[in-house]
């Protein structure tokens, strides 16, 4: 059985707002290891891969891998009945047909009860292999959110090229064309706004806005986020919690 | 103009 309390129900609210429009039904698999959800869009064009390690829950018990499969809007609308202080408590039975959920309030004075039925989703697991990538920039996940907003406004797709200086993000569309750089400046001060730029090669992908925009639902879980890039690879869009990480892989566009 | 890529390929079924 699945037994995971979670002090801060508030992450698990924000998981969900950062992947339940990208996918709609997902198994949860739960093990020793803590819970994982892989799943990619119906269009084939993203992948989410989340994972909610062990040590993030307390207490943490799972006898038996479990896969728990859930729909995610119907799971979103449950997680929005739980105070965002509450303590939410997952509960599942081996032979789990639903998912309860508990939520206690910081007093310990309310406790709400639900149980969400689950389903059975035939899910085709994917190996994503280890991948050395030409580029890697680390920026403030805020920072990215806006740029992303700010240049749907011109396309439905930018241009990322990545350079030792720094990243530029370049949209042109019918009203005209617009781009922001940001230089690789590792001395600020606020280490949290720096970018950083590993890079093996200069890069230059073009990907969907809308989907980039949809990553940036989960800017509320992180404030840096790792853009990792290599040519004719998918662009792995990183935020890493503290107990866990939601990546996002987007399968670049082709050909100009 | 560009067209969207798939992922399918880059992933091996496991």
């Amino acid at each position: 059985m699945l037994e995971a309390r979670l002090q801060t129900g508030a992450l698990l609210k924000k998981v969900l707002e950062a992947i339940k429009e990208l996918i709609t039904d997902a198994n949860f698999d739960c093990s020793d290891n803590g819970i994982a959800l892989q799943a990619m869009d119906n269009s084939h064009v993203a992948l989410v891969a989340l994972l909610l390690r062990h040590d993030g829950f307390e207490p943490y018990r799972c006898d038996r891998s479990l896969a728990l499969g859930v729909n995610l809007v119907s799971l979103s609308k449950v997680l929005r009945c739980a105070g965002n202080d509450d303590i939410i408590t997952l509960k599942a039975d081996d032979t789990a047909d639903v998912l309860s959920l508990t939520f206690e309030n910081t007093d310990n004075d309310r406790i709400s009860e639900y149980e969400l039925k689950l389903m059975d989703i035939d899910s085709e697991h994917l190996g994503i292999p280890d991948t050395t990538y030409e580029a890697v920039v680390q920026m403030s996940s805020a920072e990215f959110a806006r740029i992303c907003k700010d240049l749907q406004v011109l396309s439905d797709s930018v241009q990322i090229d990545v350079t030792k200086e720094g990243v530029k993000f370049g949209a042109k569309g019918e009203l005209g064309s617009g781009a922001v750089t940001l230089k690789q400046n590792g001395n600020v001060d606020k280490e949290e706004e720096a970018t950083l730029i590993e890079l093996q090669q200069n890069v230059s992908l073009n990907f969907s806005l809308k989907y980039l925009v949809n990553f940036t639902k989960a800017t509320p879980l992180a404030s840096r986020v790792s853009l990792s890039m290599s040519s004719e690879v998918p662009l792995l869009v990183e935020y890493k919690m503290e107990a866990g990480y939601i990546r996002y892989y987007l399968a670049p566009k082709i050909g100009e | 103009t560009a067209t969207q890529g798939r992922l399918d390929g880059f992933f091996t079924m496991t």
